[in-house]
C-alpha cells in the first residue's frame, strides 16, 4: 500500500518507520525541515511541507495514496487537513484525537478512524502496574482481556492439569511463552518451567490474581 | 495499591483515571492548576505542585507510595525528578520517555521500567492499517503475534473445521468474540456468524493475508 503520514512527532515518525518495515510505500511529511531529515532514510519519500495548504498536497500527488494518516496534535491543523484530504478524495483518512471532542469533530467532517495513542497506551500501562508479573495486557472486552504473566513461581515444575487454572480462576492459558518459543493452545500434560511467560484470557480481576497466586 | 502520577497530560490524566477505575488509591499531581481541577473528581488526591521541588514532594508524603509514574515529555524534568524519587527511597518509580536516549538516562538514574506510549501505539497502529479488517494486534514476538480480524465474508455460515486455518494459512483461532460474548478455544463445529471477530494467533504475515482472504 501507498501511505502517507503527516506531523512526525513522537507518534508520526514511529507510524511511518513502522510502515517503512512493513514494507508499505510511505510519504512521510512535517512542517519542520529537522523531523524532515531526521526520517528521511528510513521511508520511501520524506518532504518539508505543510499539511493544511491545499495547493501544496495536490502539487506533492497526495490523492494517489490508498491511505493518509494525520498525525499532529494541533487540534485546528488536524481538522482543516483531514477535510482537505476528503475534498480531494482520498479513500481513507486516519487520524490522531488528542480527546473525545477532537475525534468527534474528526469523524463529522470524514476522517474514517480515530485513535487516541496516549489513552490506549493509558489503559494498558494501568493494568501492568496493578499487578507487576503481569508483562502485557490487551484488552478485549471492557472488564476481559489477554495478558501476559510471568509464571508463578509456585507452578514451576507442575503440569497445566496440577495448575488447573480453569477452575482455580476461570482463566484459559491461551500460549505458552518459552524464550522466542510459542507453545499454542498447549496440551495439559505440558509442564511448566522457570521464565515462561503465560498468554491467558480471563477478567480483569482474575489476570490480577494470577499476579500474585501462591498455590 | 498507592500510586501517584505526576503530570496530568494526554497520558497521564489518563493513566490517573484508569488507575483510580481498577481500585487503586491515586495520587495525581501537576504544576498546571487547570490539568489538576479537571482530574479532581476522578482520583483520590489531586494536588498542584512542581515534581522537581524535594521539599514539597517530602511534605506531600510522596515516600508512603508504593510506586509513583513519572508522566511528563520535558526531558530534563523528568530525569531529575526520577532521581529525586529513588534518592528518596520510593521502591517503584516509572517513567515514559520520549526517545532512546531519554530511556537510557532514565535507567541509569534508577527508573524501574520505562514506556514510550507514542511508539508502543505507533507499532500497533501500523499494523492494524496495513489491514482493514484487522481491528487490532498485540506484538507476541518480533514477528508474531494477536490479531482481532473481522471474520471473512466468505466464511460466514461455514464450520471452523471447513474454513481450516491451521493449514491454510497457520493461523489458529484462540477466541470467536461475537458481540459482548467470547467464545473461548472454540470447538471445531463452531459455525461463523456475520459479525464476529476472530481473535487469533499467527505470524504478522499470515494476519495480514487472513484480512484478504477469499476462500
Ligand atoms: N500543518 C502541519 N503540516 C505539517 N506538519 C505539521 C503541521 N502541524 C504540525 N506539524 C508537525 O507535526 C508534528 C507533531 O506535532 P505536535 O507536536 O503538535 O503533536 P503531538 O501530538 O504532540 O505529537 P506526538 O505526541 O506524536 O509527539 C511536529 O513535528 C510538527 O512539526
Ligand atoms: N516539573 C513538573 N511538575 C509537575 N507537573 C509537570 C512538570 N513538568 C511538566 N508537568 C506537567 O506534565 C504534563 C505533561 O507534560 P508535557 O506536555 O511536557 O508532556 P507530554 O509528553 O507532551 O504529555 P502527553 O503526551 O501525555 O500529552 C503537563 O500537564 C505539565 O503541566
Amino acid at each position: 500500500m501507498n501511505i502517507a503520514v503527516i506531523g512526525l512527532g513522537r507518534f508520526g515518525s514511529n507510524l511511518a518507520t513502522s510502515l517503512s518495515e512493513l514494507g508499505h510505500e510511505v510519504l512521510a511529511i512535517d512542517s519542520d525541515e529537522r523531523a524532515v531529515q531526521q526520517i528521511a532514510e528510513s521511508v520511501t519519500h520524506a518532504v518539508q511541507a505543510d499539511g493544511t495548504d491545499e495547493a501544496t498536497l495536490v502539487e506533492l500527488g497526495i490523492t494517489e495514496y490508498d491511505l493518509a494518516f494525520v498525525a499532529f496534535g494541533d487540534i485546528e491543523g488536524s481538522i482543516l487537513m483531514t477535510t482537505l484530504l476528503k475534498q480531494l478524495g482520498l479513500k481513507r483518512v486516519h487520524a490522531k484525537a488528542r480527546n473525545s471532542l477532537h475525534r468527534e469533530i474528526l469523524e463529522r467532517v470524514g476522517a474514517d478512524q480515530v485513535v487516541f495513542p496516549e489513552r490506549e497506551m493509558a489503559i494498558r500501562v494501568a493494568h501492568n502496574l496493578a499487578a507487576p508479573n503481569v508483562v502485557d495486557y490487551f484488552e478485549l472486552l471492557a472488564d476481559y482481556g489477554i495478558g501476559e504473566v510471568k509464571v508463578p513461581e509456585g507452578f514451576v515444575g507442575q503440569t497445566l492439569t496440577s495448575v488447573n487454572l480453569a477452575d482455580r480462576l476461570n482463566v484459559s492459558i491461551l500460549v505458552i511463552k518459552r524464550g522466542s518459543q510459542l507453545l499454542i493452545t498447549p496440551d495439559l500434560t505440558e509442564t511448566l518451567r522457570a521464565g515462561d511467560v503465560l498468554v491467558v484470557i480471563g477478567r480483569d480481576s482474575a489476570i490480577a490474581e494470577l499476579d500474585n497466586f501462591r498455590p
